[in-house]
């Protein structure tokens, strides 16, 4: 009853009336603008002329993956909280679905932090923290797991409310599937029973969301420099992460953040508890948020009038050589208090509402969804992902492996075997060129070695789960 | 075991990195000495 007090509706848009669904969806919104790409689609602002309420509209194309989306919109659909992103309708236009839902307008959280180029105060973290742990005490308390907790898929509206976004991944609990086991999220907030595949349950986001309290303090989260793979494994075997500089923060900060990261999920604080911690019960009002919003905004706009420029320049350009200034883009203003720079890279980790896909690093925190949970989803008790006919490859694999191909494709793919003595000894002989190509190709010759191993454990390990599953359905006949 | 032989192989290639940055390191360093 409290979860649901908690999280009373203010009266707003619920959903579209019957007249406008049965519309094409150009007689009921006006396009404003592009918000930015979403994990399926493009996002735009788009303006519903019924009742002149501003709205989002994901616009994705029907050939990406139907079911994850209608997955996403059925937990929408089914939430109804001022903490978490609602759902309007949806249409169908010429190879698109139009995906209607609530607008915020201050963006993303990890947008934000890059348009501002600046990280966030504790005081900023503990008003979004708070709402977050609202949403997730919500989406709990419906057994449901977000499963993708990070400041990109945290939204802030132009009052300073957050508001969970982003369900693409999310996952439904059944009574009698209390623990989930699909790797799923985005490398660096993972929980590690997550990583490790043993099953999983709603404290999986309250980990997530105590590594997003260090991305906001930070720019980034833990282990962000560090290829994803190695994270992959360095988060279930490494003690829980820290702050870099742990004195730069407060106390209850620093407790709150230790009590998300427990590495035993049993032992891990729920949503409903962290609410009455210190930090949380502590917290200022949203109001708190105005400034960074309104600087955010600002800086938004400024961002477009300056692109728009830039590209009416380049028009004219075409036609003349004439010099443009192709300045960078908005500086943050230097004044501010010891705030540590925002990993320019960082931002736009693939969730909701991405500005640009200039980085480096975007590549590297995608969400990653593997495991597809058809499977799951029909059977009545938990279960391992029993492979039908090809030897599954460890979760994670599969992921890096598509990146592989996307960012590796001019790779020369030279294929040494784990590095032994005498490659040590080699070393010295080499050219610096070599050496150079060597440490670049690193990475992709160990993802690879690792996956060789893993089929070899699969092809072992896949007589014992084939055996284990007869044995369950035998004694299911009797 | 996966996970242990999983560990043979990140700290081999670690192992194997941290050699090649050390080595750019030092040719470097040669460089710019000579220069």
């Amino acid at each position: 009853e409290q979860v649901q007090l908690r999280n009373n509706p203010r009266r707003q848009l619920k959903k579209l009336s019957e007249d406008s669904l049965t519309k094409q969806p150009e007689e009921v919104f006006d396009i404003l603008e592009k918000l930015g790409e979403g994990s399926y689609g493009s996002v735009f602002k788009a303006h519903y002329k019924e009742t002149g309420e501003i709205v989002a509209i994901k616009q994705v194309p029907v050939e990406s993956d139907l079911q994850e989306i209608i997955k996403e919109i059925s937990i929408m659909q089914q939430c109804n909280s001022p903490h978490v992103v609602k759902y309007y309708g949806s249409y169908f236009k010429n190879s698109d679905l139009w995906i209607v839902m609530e607008y915020c307008g201050a963006g993303s959280v990890s947008d934000i932090i890059r348009l501002r180029n600046k990280t966030l105060g504790e005081d900023e973290i503990a008003a979004i923290v708070q709402s977050t742990l609202k949403g997730l005490e919500y989406l709990h308390f419906m057994r449901k797991i977000h499963r993708d907790i990070k400041a990109g898929n945290i939204l802030l509206n132009s009052e300073g409310q957050a508001k969970l976004a982003d369900f693409g991944v999310a996952g439904q609990l059944t009574d009698t599937m209390a623990k989930r086991n699909t790797v799923i999220g985005t490398p660096f907030w993972m929980a590690p029973e997550v990583i490790q595949e043993i099953g999983y349950n709603c404290v999986a986001d309250i980990w997530s969301l105590g590594i997003t309290a260090i991305e906001m303090a930070e720019g980034k989260p833990p282990y962000a420099d560090i290829h994803p793979m190695r994270a992959i494994f360095m988060i279930p075997t490494n003690p829980p992460p820290t702050f870099r500089n742990p004195d730069q923060w407060s106390e209850p900060f620093r407790d709150f953040v230790s009590q998300c990261l427990v590495k035993n999920p049993e032992d891990r604080a729920t949503a409903t508890q962290l609410l009455q911690h210190p930090f949380i019960k502590n917290a200022k009002s949203n109001s708190v948020l105005k400034a960074l919003i309104t600087e955010s905004m600002e800086l938004k706009l400024k961002k477009q009038e300056m692109q728009q420029r830039e590209q009416d320049a380049e028009d004219e350009e075409n036609s003349d050589e004439d010099e443009v200034d192709q300045g960078t883009m908005v500086r943050a203003s230097t004044s501010d208090l010891g705030t540590v720079r925002a990993a320019g890279s960082l931002g736009s980790s693939l969730g909701t509402m991405i500005e640009h896909n200039d980085s480096t690093l975007d590549s590297q925190l995608g969400t990653m969804v593997i495991n597809s949970e058809d499977e799951e989803e029909d059977s009545s008790t938990m279960k391992h992902h029993h492979e039908t006919m090809q030897p599954a490859k460890p979760s994670f694999l599969q992921y890096f492996e598509q990146k592989e191909k996307e960012d590796n494709k001019n790779s020369d793919n030279n294929c040494h075997k784990l590095p032994t003595e005498g490659d040590m000894e080699v070393i010295r002989s080499l050219s610096v060129e070599e050496l150079r190509r060597r440490l670049a190709s690193l990475d992709p010759q160990m993802e690879q070695e690792i996956e060789e191993i893993h089929q070899r454990y699969q092809a072992k390990r896949q007589p014992i789960l084939d055996a284990i599953e007869a044995k369950k359905r035998r004694q299911q006949s009797f | 075991l996966f996970m242990k032989e999983l560990e043979r192989i990140v700290k081999s290639y670690e192992a194997y990195r941290q050699a090649l940055l050390t080595e750019l390191d030092m040719r470097k360093q040669r460089q710019q000495w000579y220069a």
